[in-house]
Order: structure tokens, then C-alpha cells, then sequence
């Protein structure tokens, strides 16, 4: 759909474009390790495809466990949060907005925030 | 700035590129004309340049709009979400998610949550194709996220410095610097 400008999108187009695809991670806020809730397994395949979980395994479970901890305190650092590991307000906000669909951490490595920390903790080398 | 594993790049033999539209989407010229500022604002930068052909097979970049499974193994996911994804080189694709409701012209006085503009999003997707990986700084056109309504196109130093790795600089800039960055245009309603 091409618009040359907002006023020019037709109103019955404009109700059925106001859900967008992460809105179900509103939910999800305040969530942190040691929980078991539904949907949570959904936010396992975002941050998987972003590159934040490795390819384990993509029958992902509800419970906040150690990997998905791991892989928002790597997206809060990349996205220059407080690298806390728990699903804060300010974290799905971010989360929810319209992003590239290119992986931020390709093959486990990235050079954003989260790679260049690791590097510096002996982790991983950034190149 | 970022690049890809490997740091792809397009080799000094194809500096002069040649980018075309997928046939099937017919699009008109206001819409190709989005992505031609949008290649200028890198070829302004490094010593690039990119040409329209009119023949999508043999192009090097090569652009469309498609919707959910489109074959690539990189479905998109309905309005916003995923808006669009680009392969490092020497792939040259760039597509753009056809269910998003796109703007091409004025952004600014937005009253739909979900309006994108065009341009920013081609502007960041040609930074993949060109071998840039995302970026932390939040000005940087390699930033991950940008938000409806929201028009952010010009290059911010970081994503100059990321290009000029690669590239170097535009041989015909007439000074050292290249242009400033003290007029950029970003803004939006939100």
C-alpha cells in the first residue's frame, strides 16, 4: 500500500492496520527469570530469529529460563537499556516497535553493544 | 557500526552498481523515485554509484515488495513487525514487506499508527546491501528499530565511518569531511 501522505490513506484502511505483529509482548512486561507464562515461548522465536538465541532447538517452552535472561540482557545492551535480564516497561517498548528483519547477532557474534562487552569480559573476540 | 561475519563487500571491479524493480510490482515512478534519493545518500558518501536498469536479471541489486512467505526463508509477518530485510553482498536483495502501509511523501503530519516511511527504511536497508551490519548508536541509520511516522534519512557519523571502512571516501566530495552533519533531517510526529 502506497500513500504519498497519512491523510491520503482511505479511513476503512486504517482499522485493520493498528494491530501490529509483537502487540501480545505487551502482556509480557514485567516478566523475568524463574516464570512460567503464556506467550513467552512466542518471544523466545523473536529474540531466536533476531539472533539473541541459538539454534537449539525452535520448540521453545513458556518459562523464563537462563537463555532467554541471557539473550535480553544481550538485546538491552544493544539497545542501550539497563541490561537488567527482566522484560521492563522500557524493554518491550523497544521490543514492540517496527524493526529490519536482519539478525542483530549473525553466527553468535555482533560488533552492536552486547558484542563488543562480551569482548571486553574475555567472552569472545569482536573480529 | 557493524558489518556482517566475514566483512562482505562489493569488490573494487563493481563499484558502479545497477539496481532494478521486481516486474510484477509495477511500481510507479513516485515509488522508484523514493529509492533513488535513497541510494544518493550513500553514493554522496563513498565512491559508489548506482544506476537504474531496467533489467532485473542482470541487475546487482534488485528490489521488491513482497508479502509473508516469499521464498527466501525470511517470511514477513503482516503489518509492521519485521518492515524489511536486505542480503549482505554480493546477494543485492532488498525486500520490502508489501502489507505495511507505506508513505513516500510526507510523513510529518501523521495520524496513523502504523504509516512508514519509505525512504528511511530503503535508506537502512541499502546500508545491508552495501555490507553494514546494525548499529547501537540510535541516530545511526543502521539502528534496528524505527518507529511509524517517523522520518529519519539522512547518514549519521556512525554510519559514514561503518561505509568508509569499506568504500572509502566519495573521490569527488570537495572537501575532506564530505557534507555536514549539522542539517539532518529527522523528524516525525510521534
Amino acid at each position: 500500500h502506497f500513500f504519498p501522505n497519512v491523510s491520503s490513506i482511505p479511513p476503512s484502511l486504517l482499522p485493520n492496520i493498528t494491530a501490529g505483529a509483537w502487540d501480545s509482548f505487551n502482556n509480557l512486561s514485567g516478566c523475568h527469570l524463574g516464570q512460567k507464562v503464556p506467550g513467552i515461548s512466542k518471544l523466545k522465536n523473536y529474540f531466536h530469529y533476531f539472533g539473541y538465541i541459538g539454534n537449539i532447538s525452535k520448540n521453545f517452552t513458556d518459562d523464563y529460563d537462563d537463555a532467554l535472561e541471557t539473550a535480553v540482557k544481550n538485546y538491552q545492551l544493544n539497545f542501550n537499556l539497563n541490561a537488567t535480564g527482566e522484560l521492563d516497561e522500557s524493554t518491550v517498548k523497544q521490543i514492540l516497535k517496527p524493526r529490519c528483519g536482519v539478525a542483530d547477532i549473525v553466527n553468535g557474534s555482533s560488533t552492536m553493544n552486547s558484542g563488543k562487552a562480551a569482548s571486553m569480559t574475555g567472552h569472545t573476540v569482536a573480529h | 557500526y557493524s558489518f556482517f561475519p566475514g566483512t562482505p563487500r562489493w569488490p573494487r571491479s563493481r563499484r558502479d552498481l545497477t539496481y532494478a524493480f521486481e516486474p510484477r510490482n509495477q511500481l510507479t515512478d513516485d515509488v522508484k523515485r523514493v529509492f533513488t534519493n535513497a541510494f544518493a545518500r550513500w553514493s554522496e558518501w563513498t565512491p559508489l554509484t548506482f544506476t537504474e536498469s531496467n533489467n532485473y536479471n542482470t541487475a546487482d541489486l534488485k528490489i521488491g515488495f513482497y508479502g509473508g512467505n516469499h521464498g527466501d526463508g525470511e517470511d514477513f509477518d503482516g503489518v509492521l513487525g519485521t518492515l524489511a530485510h536486505a542480503f549482505a553482498p554480493p546477494r543485492g536483495l532488498l525486500h520490502l514487506d508489501s502489507d505495511e502501509t507505506w508513505i513516500i511523501d510526507d510523513v510529518f503530519a501523521s495520524g496513523s499508527p502504523s504509516a512508514m516511511d519509505l525512504e528511511s527504511v530503503a535508506v537502512h536497508e541499502i546500508g545491508h546491501l552495501l555490507g553494514l551490519g546494525h548499529s547501537s548508536v540510535e541516530d545511526a541509520i543502521m539502528f534496528p528499530t524505527i518507529s511509524s511516522g517517523i522520518r529519519k534519512v539522512e547518514l549519521a557519523r556512525d554510519d559514514v565511518e561503518g561505509i568508509q571502512v569499506l568504500y572509502g571516501t566519495n573521490p569527488d566530495s570537495n572537501s575532506t569531511t564530505g557534507p555536514s552533519f549539522g542539517e539532518r533531517e529527522m523528524s516525525g510526529a510521534h
